[in-house]
């Protein structure tokens, strides 16, 4: 496995429903699975595609694709349900085998939620493909390892890639008297005098400069993979990975011409926090995408 | 984070084009309302240790 630390989560199936499209809810308890002082670097959710009945007849190639979705479900607190959609891909209705889908945002999401979480729900849909009324029910062909009597072999699986952030995170603040090149990744402290900007003099009330902070350093970049690494995905690079805002007073035109201060939030010009994330692969946010 | 960037920030804040072009006023920070003052002591605060709060 590409990552340095590797863990599977069995699934439990919640509920299934067959109409338009069938569906499955599975639930992953991530609690405690997730180890204290760690990076998600990919996180993948493994199901057992079951081969279709021998006695399903052989459809056409146009029609015998099916679309599966994989949605984050979330419950809540008023007990409505909200559904995010996280990963999507066609199949074939006649393949058998694992397939794999990239949950990476949905348990980036379910980790910004506060304790204690709820265990991760996803919920996988197969729709027919292509869309249309002349199109056919080969979809329903398509059935998951939850849905039929196997053993656990063929139940559904997460995989959870991290990084330890010991060896490969960021370090905090940097050491003032270590030089920048080749240093981790860190926080710079950095200040911007505005009363030193002629377009901030008589315009900023407040404050008269901002200490703020700038990522620098490299970040370690992992082993290199065995199995295929999540697509997309470029080099870990230092960025900012928390910010905050910072509040201005200025001087605002108001109506007879007269300048009267106004309190600003700019917001993201703190940087509290800086870590390593590859290009394109998500940044813990707010629970609510 | 350089000077243009605080300025890109503010100019979009209050939805101007160039950043305006003011007198000078002789004792600024007499001319800020207490109650914001206040406001602004407090947002400084939060910005600088919200997180080690939340800690």
């Amino acid at each position: 496995r590409f990552s340095q630390s590797f863990r599977e989560v069995a699934g439990r199936l919640l509920a299934s429903e067959a109409s338009e499209a069938s569906a499955l809810v599975l639930a992953f308890g991530l609690e405690r699975r997730l180890p204290a002082g760690s990076e998600l670097v990919r996180a993948a959710l493994r199901l057992f595609q079951r081969p279709p009945p021998p006695a399903a007849p052989r459809r056409p190639e146009r029609s015998a694709r099916a679309q599966v979705t994989v949605e984050w479900l979330r419950v809540l607190p008023d007990g409505s349900r909200r559904a995010w959609l996280v990963d999507s891909r066609l199949v074939n209705v006649h393949d058998s085998g694992w397939k794999a889908f990239d949950v990476t945002d949905a348990v980036t999401f379910w980790r910004q939620l506060s304790p204690p979480r709820p265990p991760l729900l996803l919920r996988v849909s197969v729709r027919r493909e292509p869309l249309g009324p002349g199109a056919a029910g080969a979809h329903r062909l398509v059935r998951f390892g939850a849905q039929g009597p196997e053993g656990a072999e063929a139940a559904p699986r997460l995989e959870l890639h991290t990084l330890d952030l010991e060896a490969y995170g960021a370090q905090g603040d940097c050491r003032p008297e270590a030089p920048a090149e080749g240093a981790r990744c860190c926080r710079r402290e950095s200040y911007l005098d505005l009363q030193g900007l002629r377009w901030a003099a008589h315009w900023v009330l407040e404050p008269p400069g901002l200490l703020l902070h700038e990522c620098a350093g490299a970040c370690r970049q992992p082993p290199a993979p065995r199995a295929p690494p999540a697509p997309f995905l470029g080099p870990r690079r230092c960025v900012a990975a928390e910010t905050g805002p910072v509040p201005v007073i200025v001087r605002a035109a108001a109506e007879g011409g007269e300048a009267r201060p106004r309190l600003l939030s700019l917001p993201d010009l703190r940087v509290r926090r800086c870590g390593c994330a590859a290009d394109g692969a998500p940044l813990p946010r707010p629970a609510a995408p | 984070l350089t000077g243009e960037q605080v300025l890109h920030s503010l100019l979009e804040q209050l939805q101007l084009s160039q950043a305006p072009v003011l007198p000078g006023a002789g004792a600024q920070g007499a001319a800020i309302p207490a109650p914001m003052r206040a406001q602004y002591v407090a947002l400084l605060h939060r910005s600088h240790g919200g997180r080690s709060r939340e800690k």
